[in-house]
């Protein structure tokens, strides 16, 4: 069987903020992840800056190499083509925006080189 | 209905931290 996507990216799918508030995944904006990250004490907002996308022999895969925090480092991930990364200030975005629409019905803008997508890292991992 | 935590739709891309 393909790889899928976790079922929280379906449009609709009913997603905790950190303060308890509900919100549907589609509504989610750039807002609700620093704020949440700011409650939970553990988790720490990155921006990660899409630096490369590249094709990967795995099918429907892409490998995106981001520059994390404030460091820079390099850091690749292989995703399927429809998996959508927070852009700040932009929204969802994938490699593919057509197909997580299709698979997903979640609008998606194209990401790109150079957007700046939210991740996390732990606090005060030393 | 199943509620999703807002951790889970952000990826972890954290710098390894092998040192």
């Amino acid at each position: 069987p393909a790889p899928s996507l976790p079922p929280y990216f379906m449009k609709g799918s009913i997603i905790q903020l950190a303060d308890g508030e509900l919100k549907r995944v589609e509504d989610l904006r750039t807002e609700d992840f620093i704020q949440s990250a700011e409650i939970s004490g553990e988790l720490k907002i990155d921006s990660s800056t899409v630096e490369r996308i590249d094709g990967s022999p795995a099918p429907n895969s892409a490998i995106i190499q981001f520059a994390v925090g404030e460091h820079r480092v390099q850091v690749s991930v292989e995703v399927l083509v429809e998996y959508p990364f927070f852009v700040f200030g932009q929204g969802w975005s994938s490699c593919c925006p057509d197909r997580t629409t299709q698979l997903f019905e979640l609008s998606c803008a194209k990401l790109s080189v150079g957007d700046v997508c939210i991740s996390l890292t732990l606090k005060n991992l030393k | 209905v199943p509620v999703f935590p807002w951790h889970s739709l952000v990826p972890f891309l954290a710098p390894t931290q092998s040192d």
